[in-house]
């Protein structure tokens, strides 16, 4: 039987999310 | 008295989100770290207030029934420190 592992970013919110959280953190480092 | 029960009410219910999130996000553990320094930036009326209890308590409660939406929560929380942070609160000041 197949199954799938679910992955956080299976959720597109959740991937949309983490997309934004990722590029303040980016930016914040970048800045200072 | 009460400023300060909420407080410690807030900082255990931060304590339990930043758990739960630590958990669920290890593949990227600078997000909490993340969090963790919106928080220590906030304003501490705002860290001391009902409002963030609920706001925090919200966060919570849906992070634990919904683990798919991890990121979601920790992104709503860091938007609303950022909110309240304490730098923002002083420029605001006249």
């Amino acid at each position: 039987e197949s199954f799938k592992m679910v992955d956080d970013d299976d959720d597109p919110e959740n991937r949309i999310a983490k997309k934004m959280l990722l590029a303040q953190i980016k930016a914040n480092y970048s800045s200072g | 008295k009460e400023g300060y029960v909420l407080k410690a009410e807030n900082e255990k219910l931060f304590g339990e989100f930043v758990e739960h999130c630590k958990t669920h996000t290890q593949d990227h553990p600078e997000v909490v770290a993340f969090l963790q320094m919106k928080y220590s930036k906030a304003s501490p009326d705002y860290l001391s207030s009902v409002e963030f209890r609920n706001a925090l308590g919200r966060c919570l409660t849906r992070a634990q029934a919904n683990t798919a939406k991890t990121f979601v929560y920790i992104n709503e929380l860091c938007t609303v420190l950022k909110q309240h942070s304490a730098k923002r609160r002083a420029l605001i000041q006249p």
